[in-house]
C-alpha cells in the first residue's frame, strides 16, 4: 500500500460525504446503495464512522462528470480514466468524481463498471490511500471486475487504512446482509446461497474466509483440474489458479473471480480447444465455456449436451488431444472421447481407462496434455503417458511444473 | 503479431501521454535529441512495469501497451 506525500488523513473519526448528483446509468437508490456499501467497508476496519448530509459542504463531495469538470484532470470519455479522488484536507480535498462517460452499473459486468468498487477504491484516496502494486487489492490502480456479493478488502488495503488511523474501536462492524442479492446473474449454480431480501441485524459469524492458498512446493499439493489457455497452463485447486506462462519463470498465483467473476470456484474438470481459442470449465453437472476473460453467452449448460448419460452428474478431468481432435472425459475408472470436429461422443465409449492407458490404474483428477505427453494427475502425483502409445513413462510430483 | 508503423507512433504517444499522467514523465519541451526522450520514457516505462509486476525491460511492448490501456483510477500511481 502506499499513502499520499506526507500522509494527509482526516483528524477527526466523523467524515461527511454529500452525493451532489447522480447517473443516468443507474437508479438513484442504487448509486446511494453503492456508495453507502463503499463507505461501510472503510468504517468496517477504522474507527471512522460516515455520515451523509444532504446539503451544505460536507468532507468528501462525490459527483459524476464528463470531460473538463473544474479541476485539472479532466475525464477522457468511455474507458482510461474512470474516476479519482482527491487525499483529505479542506476545500476539493477528499472530493471523488466519477466519469459520466462510462457505463455505470450495480452489477459485475463485462461491459459496465460496478460502482461499488470504483467508489470504494477512490474512497481509499478521499481517505489518505495511494495506489497499491499488489494484485488483488482494492488500491490497484487498474479496474478488475469481480463477484462482490460478500466482497471483502484486500489484507493490503486493511493495513495500509489501519497505519493511518488504527483498528475498530470495538469489534468490527460487519457488514450487514440487508442488501437484496446485487448480482442476479443468470451464471449462477443451482446450488449458490439465496440472500434474503428482508433486513437482517448484524450477526457475529464473520462470513467464512476460504482456506488460505496452499505452498507451491508443498508435496502433498493435489489439484481440482488443470488446463493450457493461450500457451499458459493453469492449475486450479478450490478458487485458486496457479499459472504457469513460457515467458516468465516465476509462478504467478491468481484467483478463478479475478479472471471469470462470475464464476464458481472448485472446478472439476478443465480443457482447451486451442484452434478455437476456447476453455471449457466443469463443475457438477454443468460446463461453461469461454475466451480469454469473455464468458460465452448461453452458458452454464447441462454436461448431458456433451452426449453423458443422465446417470452421470460430475466428471473428474477432462484433456483435448490437439493431434487427433479429439477429447478425453474421466470419470471414475472409465472415459469417454469426444470428437470435436463432429461435436458428438464417439461410439464404443465408456472404456476402462487401465484397459487402453497401460499403467493408470486408478482415478484421475486432472489431466493435461503437454510437448505431446499427456499427464494424468491422481492426488499428489501426476503419470506421464505418451500419447501415441498410450503407455506410461514416468512418474512424478503433481506440482513438478513449479520448480520446486 | 507485426505492428503497423502508423500504429507504433500512435502507440507511443499514448504511452507517452500515460506516462505523463501516471508516473510523472516529464516531457523536456527543449530536449534537441529524440534519443534523450526516448531514454527517458524507458526509464519511466520501467518504473511502470515494475509497478504492476511486468517484466521489466524499458520496452513498450505487448503486455506493457495492453496493460496501459485497462480501464483505470485517474490518480497517479507515483508521485515526485
Amino acid at each position: 500500500y502506499s499513502t499520499f506525500p506526507h500522509s494527509p488523513k482526516w483528524k477527526k473519526e466523523d467524515v461527511t460525504y454529500r452525493i451532489l448528483n447522480y447517473t443516468p446509468d443507474m437508479l438513484q437508490a442504487d448509486v446511494e446503495e453503492a456508495i453507502a456499501r463503499a463507505f461501510q467497508l472503510w468504517s468496517s476496519v477504522t474507527p471512522l464512522r460516515f455520515t451523509r448530509l444532504y446539503g451544505g459542504q460536507a468532507d468528501i463531495m462525490i459527483s459524476f462528470a464528463a470531460g473538463f469538470h473544474g479541476d485539472f484532470y479532466s475525464f477522457d470519455g468511455p474507458g482510461g480514466t474512470l474516476a479519482h479522488a482527491y487525499p483529505p484536507s479542506s476545500g476539493i480535498g477528499g472530493d471523488a468524481h466519477f466519469d459520466e462517460d462510462e457505463n455505470w452499473t450495480k452489477f459485475t459486468t463485462h461491459s459496465g463498471f460496478n460502482l461499488f468498487l470504483v467508489a470504494a477504491h477512490e474512497l481509499g484516496h478521499s481517505l489518505g490511500l495511494g495506489h497499491s502494486n499488489v494484485f488483488g487489492a482494492l488500491m490497484y490502480p487498474v479496474y478488475m471486475a469481480r463477484d462482490t456479493r460478500d466482497y471483502q478488502l484486500h489484507q493490503d488495503d486493511i493495513d495500509g487504512i489501519q497505519a493511518l488511523y488504527g483498528p475498530p474501536r470495538e469489534s468490527p462492524v460487519l457488514p450487514t446482509k440487508a442488501f437484496p442479492p446485487q448480482e442476479p446473474t443468470e451464471l449462477t449454480t443451482a446450488e449458490a446461497p439465496t440472500e434474503t431480501s428482508s433486513r437482517e441485524e448484524t450477526t457475529e459469524n464473520t462470513p467464512s474466509k476460504p482456506p488460505s492458498r496452499p505452498e507451491d512446493c508443498d508435496p502433498h499439493l493435489t489439484f481440482d483440474a488443470i488446463t493450457t489457455l493461450r500457451g499458459e497452463i493453469l492449475f486450479f485447486k478450490g478458487s485458486y489458479v496457479w499459472r504457469k506462462s513460457p515467458y516468465f519463470s516465476e509462478i504467478e498465483h491468481d484467483t478463478i473471480s479475478s479472471f471469470w467473476p462470475s464464476l464458481v470456484a472448485g472446478f472439476d474438470a478443465a480443457y482447451e480447444v486451442d484452434k478455437t481459442d476456447r476453455v471449457l470449465f466443469f463443475k457438477d453437472n454443468q460446463y461453461w465455456a469461454v475466451s480469454g476473460y469473455s464468458i460465452e453467452s448461453g452458458f452454464p449448460k447441462p454436461i448431458q449436451n456433451l452426449g453423458f448419460p443422465t446417470n452421470i452428474r460430475k466428471i473428474d478431468a477432462a484433456v483435448h488431444d490437439h493431434n487427433t481432435k479429439k477429447t478425453y472425459f474421466f470419470v471414475g475408472n472409465k472415459y469417454w472421447s469426444y470428437n470435436e470436429n463432429t461435436k458428438s461422443m464417439e461410439r464404443g465409449y465408456p472404456r476402462k481407462i487401465a484397459a487402453d492407458f497401460h499403467g493408470i490404474g486408478h482415478t484421475v483428477d486432472a489431466a493435461l496434455q503437454k510437448n505431446g505427453y499427456f499427464y494424468f494427475f491422481h492426488g499428489s502425483n501426476q503419470y506421464e503417458v505418451d500419447i501415441k502409445r498410450k503407455k506410461l513413462i514416468r512418474t512424478m510430483k503433481s506440482n513438478s511444473w513449479f520448480n520446486c | 503479431f507485426p505492428v503497423v508503423p502508423e500504429k507504433e507512433k500512435e502507440d507511443i504517444q499514448f504511452a507517452q501521454k500515460y506516462l505523463e499522467n501516471f508516473y510523472d514523465f516529464k516531457e523536456e519541451k527543449h530536449s534537441l535529441f529524440r534519443a534523450q526522450k526516448l531514454d527517458r520514457m524507458a526509464d519511466k516505462i520501467r518504473e511502470m512495469q515494475s509497478f504492476f509486476g511486468l517484466e521489466v525491460t524499458g520496452q513498450l511492448n505487448r503486455k506493457t501497451l495492453d496493460m496501459m490501456k485497462q480501464p483505470r483510477c485517474g490518480i497517479p500511481d507515483i508521485r515526485s
